[in-house]
């Protein structure tokens, strides 16, 4: 199934900011929570 | 009146892609010092040592690091070639990528932060060119934004 | 003459912003320059590493796996979903298309 913002967080090594990163452990944190 | 309203439109617009663009050169100016410190640092210890540490005791740029609890099980999953690997994880975990790591060293003299001593200053200030030292002295004060004004 | 003073106001400053924004992206530009021959292996690749110790000073939790992969190379983290048993499942995945990825687990203790 092609995948869609909903269901992935991207990070491409010396491509993305760090900030790609900083949102995925936000993600991580968050659904953890919930 | 309406062309001047058209043209505040166009001068906003150019200030929101100016902030953009000194908050891109402030990562940057902070990735030249911290790898222009490691580098440094590496030589130095390699003369004092008089050879280069182990292969399997460092980790060369680019990496990221992913953090998780000791109690967290791993699977991992890797392709023959190992291009392509799948981890799965019972616990949450973070991920770091090198910046962060030599962030973290302080590699980038504590500008990441904006507290900065006046010794580290001097360090920073000689590892970016003159054109730049305006921005590491606004960094180590903690205030970025202001740099544009300061020119205007 | 209050809007045409505005007017004058504005176009001055536009133009500033012009130079500006042409200033920024030269030095952008020569920064990223100043940054690949740093980590290219002639000048000073060969001292772009870091110490085992090094990371772990650097985190508070014990188990680490520290990836280095080619430029490029893709890291995707789907939103954790529930697994059957119902506990969360949280997963990694790399790709690399240009060379082989190396993990390396770092267990503090």
């Amino acid at each position: 199934s092609c995948l869609t913002p909903q269901t992935a967080m991207l990070y491409r090594f010396n491509g993305s900011p760090s900030k790609s990163l900083k949102d995925i452990n936000t993600m991580i944190k968050q659904r953890e929570q919930t | 009146a309406q062309e001047c309203q058209n043209l505040e439109v166009e001068r906003q617009r150019r200030l929101e892609r100016i902030k953009q663009k000194q908050s891109q050169l402030q990562e940057l100016i902070l990735q030249q010092i911290a790898f222009k410190n490691l580098v440094q640092r590496n030589r130095q210890n390699e003369q004092q040592a008089t050879r280069s540490p182990p292969a399997n005791s460092v980790i060369h740029l680019p990496f990221i690091i992913v953090n998780t609890s000791k109690k967290t099980v791993i699977d991992c999953s890797i392709s023959n070639d190992k291009f392509e690997y799948l981890f799965n994880f019972d616990n949450t975990f973070e991920i770091h990528d090198d910046i962060e790591v030599l962030k973290r060293m302080g590699m980038a003299c504590g500008l990441e932060s904006g507290n900065c001593s006046p010794e580290n200053l001097k360090v920073a200030r000689s590892l970016v060119p003159k054109a730049l030292e305006p921005y590491v002295t606004e960094m180590a004060q903690g205030s970025i934004n202001s740099v544009y004004v300061a020119s205007t | 003459k209050e809007v045409l003073e505005r007017l004058k106001y504005i176009k001055t400053d536009i133009e500033d912003l012009k130079l500006k924004e042409k200033e920024l992206d030269q030095q952008k530009m020569w920064l990223q320059q100043s940054i690949r021959s740093i980590m290219d292996r002639t000048y000073g690749g060969r001292f772009t590493y870091v110490t085992h110790e090094d990371i772990c000073n650097c985190f508070a939790r014990d188990t680490l796996l520290a990836i280095q992969a080619p430029s490029g190379t893709q890291l995707e983290v789907p939103v954790p979903e529930k697994g059957h048993c119902g506990q969360k499942k949280y997963q990694i995945s790399l790709k690399s298309r240009s060379g082989p990825i190396h993990v390396l687990l770092i267990n503090k203790e």
